[in-house]
């Protein structure tokens, strides 16, 4: 079973086509292993994507050296998941 | 396991088994409504299931739902589930949902891609494919919403099969796919086709593959507007609508664009509710007011369809 400790979902908000260009270039980069929820398309919409712990300083070195903002919406996705799964259980035991 | 579907708790996620047991008792318990219908076997041989809604003759006009299409999101099949129990608990008490059903049949898939689904339970909760082994890749699963055939190869989805957007090596290869594409064509009468996603608030209507506005895209349009605006009504969720290719980006060999082309003029894709916060990992004590706000904006399009027969 494939966990996810430490992994973080980043919310990215592009102000601009640059900044989709730079995001669209990072999804790019298979080795960081990245994968985007919502797809850098269009500075309307915001960009999700979760990030493996391994490469968790290279994409935040990436965004904070361009200065795109960004937000943690998922601090640890494992803890959700295994939140999710407890939640299930109970709702069986019951 | 829950004995009745009153039993049932559609307040939670459940496994594959759960959602198939749940199908067997809504049937068990409406046998003049409800009917299953196997409309095939996926890529490693799970029963495609197709719950039928339907209090008259045969080939009557239908309105065709699936969720579940990709494996990770979850909430559309929760959705659906509860969707399912409404149908069997309203008809003959609502109104506008017995006259919707006095003149047309619902089908109903929830779980469209099972292989994936039920990997997302044992292995991986990420995933969202097919589970195709993909020949001389060792990257595995074909992305079914780029399966179809209209527009199937378009620059909105890729040839690398280790891309979440992979074709397939043909259209239609995917047997989940196939199998809705022969069901559509023998039944020959389906006049609104709505697969439900998740997640990011939109109701997408033709075409992904293309800027080209669709015929219908007026009346499309006008319907998504009052469907949206019925949705929010309940909870505030606020939700974009358009068609795909502007709204969100291009995606090419989509299920709307193929049920649009094949004549089935009101076909949307719903991206249910996140709320900006969990993407897909959408708590369960959302599944019920996802489900509510979502089925109003079904209503409105079912009772367009039948106020409105081509």
């Amino acid at each position: 079973k494939e966990t996810f400790e430490g992994h973080q979902v980043l919310r990215i908000t592009a102000k601009d086509e640059v900044e989709i260009s730079l995001l669209k270039e990072l999804s790019g980069q298979e080795d960081l292993q990245l994968d985007f929820w919502m797809d850098p398309v269009d500075v309307s919409l915001p960009v999700d994507v979760r990030v493996p712990f391994h490469s968790l300083q290279a994409v935040r070195a990436f965004l904070g050296y361009h200065e795109i903002h960004y937000e943690i919406m998922i601090q640890d996705l494992q803890d959700l998941l295994d939140k999710e799964q407890r939640e299930m259980m109970r709702s069986r035991v019951f | 396991q829950p004995r009745t579907t009153d039993d049932y708790d559609y307040a939670n996620y459940h496994t594959l088994s759960e959602i198939n047991s749940f199908m067997d008792m809504l049937v068990e318990e409406n046998p003049k409504l409800v009917s299953k219908i196997v409309i095939g076997k996926s890529y490693e041989g799970r029963e495609l299931n197709v719950l039928k809604f339907s209090t008259g003759a045969t080939k009557r006009p239908g309105i065709w739902i699936d969720t579940g299409i990709h494996a990770r999101e979850w909430i559309t099949p929760a959705s659906g589930t509860w969707f399912a129990k409404k149908i069997a608990t309203d008809y003959g008490r609502d109104p506008a949902l017995t006259a919707i059903l006095d003149k047309l049949d619902i089908f109903l898939e929830l779980v469209t891609n099972p292989d994936g689904y039920e990997y997302t339970h044992t292995t991986n909760r990420m995933w969202r494919k097919t589970r195709r082994i993909n020949t001389g890749s060792s990257c595995v699963g074909v992305d079914p919403n780029r399966n179809w055939g209209t527009g199937f190869g378009g620059a909105g989805s890729s040839s690398n099969p280790c891309s979440e957007t992979y074709r397939g090596p043909s259209a239609y290869s995917e047997p989940e796919v196939r199998s809705i594409v022969d069901f559509t064509k023998s039944h020959g009468n389906l006049k609104a086709f709505l697969t439900i996603h998740s997640y990011s608030q939109m109701m997408l209507y033709p075409y992904g593959d293309t800027s080209i506005p669709c015929v219908d895209e007026v009346e499309l349009d006008e319907l998504a507007l009052k469907a949206a605006t019925d949705l929010e009504s309940l909870y505030g969720t606020k939700y974009t609508f358009g068609s795909t290719f502007n709204t969100i980006y291009q995606a090419s060999g989509v299920t709307t664009d193929w049920a649009y082309d094949q004549g089935i003029k009101y076909s949307y894709t719903f991206e249910l509710r996140d709320n900006g916060y969990y993407g897909f990992i959408l708590p369960a004590n959302q599944i019920i007011p996802t489900a509510e706000e979502t089925w109003l904006a079904l209503m409105v399009i079912m009772e367009h369809t039948k106020n409105n027969p081509y």
